[in-house]
């Protein structure tokens, strides 16, 4: 599976 | 970070702030959704799991802090403090018919069939219909006071800037996350109708009323 995109965001 | 994203949370939080002032300065949480509050509750719950373990700026944390503990803090005063003013009448969507497919879909369409990864998935999807028992509540009672309908459009608005932003750093930073576009597009379409409502007549002074 593709990494998840980075969790930066609220 | 950009501009989209920094107004998109202070308008977010502008929101929560409005919401307890209304609750705290009028002592009544009238025309207020607590289905609603419980789903904001449990979206920033089940988002901000990574809270102590996944430090990534000092904004970042505060920010997470303050949205779980004026969430809570809403729930304080709608169901024990102000408990007596909540109108249970007029809120009355059925908040299991929200939860459970989207805790489903959390299991069928995510980034990585991991704990975290579901909760976070679960917690995008149920933001972008948590705002439904507080709409259908509205039509229900053909109306909402002013400050209401102000926290509604900062709420609404707040999202609406979380696309820009997810546009801006597609163009500018390559980031791209599906399931939060998607889910925050359908939960922009759903203010549509409140968005017209509002500037067309609270912009005028006029108090937020649906058509009869």
């Amino acid at each position: 599976r593709v990494n998840p995109p980075q969790k930066d965001e609220l | 970070m950009n501009v989209f994203r920094l107004t998109g949370d202070i308008a977010h939080l502008l929101a929560i702030i409005l919401l307890l002032m209304k609750i705290w300065k009028t002592r009544s949480c009238a025309g207020v959704s607590g289905k609603s509050q419980m789903m904001f509750a449990l979206v920033f719950t089940t988002r901000y799991l990574d809270l102590i373990t996944n430090f990534i700026s000092l904004y970042n944390t505060t920010m997470k802090m303050i949205f779980i503990a004026s969430s809570y803090g809403t729930l304080y005063l709608m169901f024990l403090k102000f408990r007596a003013t909540y109108d249970s009448n007029h809120d009355t969507f059925r908040m299991e018919f929200l939860v459970v497919p989207v805790a489903g879909l959390s299991f069928l369409v995510n980034h990585d069939f991991s704990p975290l990864e579901i909760l976070w998935t679960f917690s995008i999807y149920l933001e972008s219909v948590a705002i439904l028992p507080q709409l259908f509540m509205i039509s229900k009672t053909g109306e909402a006071e002013t400050i209401t309908s102000h926290y509604l459009f900062a709420l609404g608005s707040y999202r609406a800037l979380y696309i820009l932003n997810w546009v801006y750093r597609f163009y500018f930073e390559g980031f791209f996350d599906l399931i939060a576009v998607v889910a925050g597009c359908v939960q922009t379409v759903l203010y549509c109708d409140f968005f017209y409502l509002y500037i067309t007549k609270v912009w005028k002074g006029k108090k937020l009323t649906l058509p009869a």
